[in-house]
């Protein structure tokens, strides 16, 4: 999945 | 996700699980900084704001949701356990993580991607990453001799985000337009904040020798 700040990540 | 994110996430995750091992199996937390431990409690509940309002995957889900119960049930058994917090090392883990808490919250006030509640608490969880495992570092100093479990739960936590530098790495040569800049520099920070450690740590490997960090 992607978010759209980027923060796709832990 | 690309293989260096998931080996991050699976040493950090393994370093949770054998951090918990030590604790369940010898019943002890000493050589355990409790500090360390609320720092990182803080860090994912500050980060994992989005944890109910953005849905990203199942896994993403599922491992903000470990991260953050483990690292609430580790200071509750360091705190409340009858058995384990009579071995909490009290007079060894006086690090004023305050300092801490406050120099990353004011740097996260001025340092951020966007000027959002989320966003601050994000850019805060990162910088304060970077800097919890000092506590930790500070009493294995301290402690002398290091117990086996503990070394490696200190050598897979630095090594976790050894393997996200890679990840950004890799990120930013395969897509377009990807920076990463606040949890890039803080992360080779949180890295080197190791190094001392990595080094004696392959020192005692290399010699089968007890790990042993100088005063």
């Amino acid at each position: 999945g992607y978010k759209e700040n980027g923060k796709d990540e832990l | 996700m690309n293989i260096f994110r998931l080996a991050g996430d699976m040493t950090h995750l393994l370093s949770i699980l054998v951090l918990l091992l030590k604790i369940y199996a010898t019943k002890s937390c000493s050589g355990i900084s409790r500090k360390t431990q609320e720092l990182y409690a803080i860090v994912f509940m500050a980060r994992y704001l989005d944890l109910f309002t953005d849905f990203i995957s199942v896994y993403n889900t599922f491992m903000k949701l470990i991260f953050i119960a483990s690292s609430l049930a580790i200071v509750w058994c360091m705190r409340f356990h009858p058995v384990v917090r009579r071995s909490y090392d009290r007079e060894l883990d006086t690090f004023r993580y305050f300092f801490l808490v406050g120099a990353s919250f004011a740097l996260a006030l001025v340092w951020h991607d966007k000027f959002t509640l989320q966003e601050v608490f994000w850019a805060f969880s990162i910088y304060l990453e970077a800097v919890a495992i000092l506590p930790q570092l500070v009493l294995l100093q301290r402690s002398g001799n290091v117990d086996n479990l503990t070394g490696q739960y200190v050598f897979f936590l630095g090594a976790y985000r050894a393997f996200y530098i890679l990840n950004w790495i890799y990120r930013y040569m395969t897509e377009p337009r990807f920076t990463r800049w606040i949890a890039g520099i803080s992360g080779v920070v949180q890295t080197a904040l190791y190094a001392d450690f990595f080094y004696y740590y392959f020192i005692s490997w290399k010699n089968n020798s007890k790990l042993k960090l100088p005063a």
